[in-house]
């Protein structure tokens, strides 16, 4: 099963 | 002080049509560069970025950077009583609380202004990287919301998977299994009937039809979608708006923990 990832994994704060 | 003019209006409510049901309350940053605002929905799952260039504009005034806080349903609200080949004017002060959306009809016999309330809004803003995408797919931007909204009746996610065959969008619900694959069509009368796949290395992703959806009531922004995707990073959609910048939305991808 998979699950819902966030942007933030990805994404850091600028 | 802050003054845009834009001759061709009907794209402001296209804008707002297409990122209103994915964001609440955004801020809108205004520079030398242009119009844009990033926001991510309520969830953190997807992000928007929208980029208007000042340089598109009739006039383009902006004193110094601002940001203002706007709910975009009420924005929108205000843009409905904007005809569509209206005339529209953003204006605000520095350091007010308002902004003013003036609709000027084509022939000048109507004008129009609207007040809104500006709102304060702590948001996080994300650095985007720049990255190599493995594939990335140029499609009619109707035919790829016609497949979201087809693959939703069946099932709730939809896995896009790049290949030599092409680019497949694969759902599975309790009824069944649903396949749709888009080869590569360059022969076509029109360059916006295309679909064009550039691929480095073969993807496949798993993603959330119900944010997909979301992203194409951008549609009538432009007729081709691009989609870049590589495993392990959010997909971008991206709808150009012509000669003026881009609404590009981001979806994280639903992965194995």
């Amino acid at each position: 099963l998979k699950s819902q990832a966030r942007i933030a994994r990805y994404f850091r704060s600028s | 002080m802050l003054e845009l003019r834009l001759v061709q209006g009907s794209l402001f409510k296209k804008v707002l049509d297409g990122i209103k049901d994915l964001v609440n309350d955004a801020n809108f940053d205004c520079s030398s560069t242009g119009f844009s605002l990033q926001a991510m929905d309520s969830s953190h799952v997807a992000l928007v970025a929208l980029l208007l260039r000042s340089e598109g504009f009739e006039h383009y005034r902006c004193d110094r950077n601002i940001s203002m806080g706007m709910n975009l349903s009420n924005m929108a609200k205000m843009f409905k009583c904007a005809g569509n080949d209206d005339i529209i004017t953003i204006k605000a002060d520095d350091g007010g609380d308002t902004v003013t959306f003036m609709f000027e009809s084509p022939t000048q016999d109507k004008i129009s202004d609207f007040e809104m309330k500006l709102m304060s809004i702590d948001s996080e803003h994300l650095g985007i990287p720049e990255a190599e995408y493995h594939a990335i797919v140029k499609m009619p931007s109707s035919e790829f919301a016609r497949i979201c909204r087809d693959l939703s009746t069946i099932g709730d996610t939809v896995v896009i998977s790049v290949s030599k065959e092409g680019v497949k969008f694969t759902t599975k619900g309790d009824i069944g299994i649903a396949n749709i694959v888009c080869r590569q069509n360059t022969s076509v009368d029109k360059p916006e009937e295309a679909t064009v796949i550039e691929m480095n290395e073969p993807v496949s992703l798993t993603f959330a039809l119900r944010y997909m959806n979301s992203f194409t009531k951008a549609t009538p922004l432009s007729n081709i979608v691009t989609i870049s995707l590589s495993n392990e990073l959010p997909v971008v959609v991206e709808y150009k708006i012509a000669e003026m910048g881009y609404v590009r939305f981001y979806l994280a991808p639903k992965i194995e923990e």
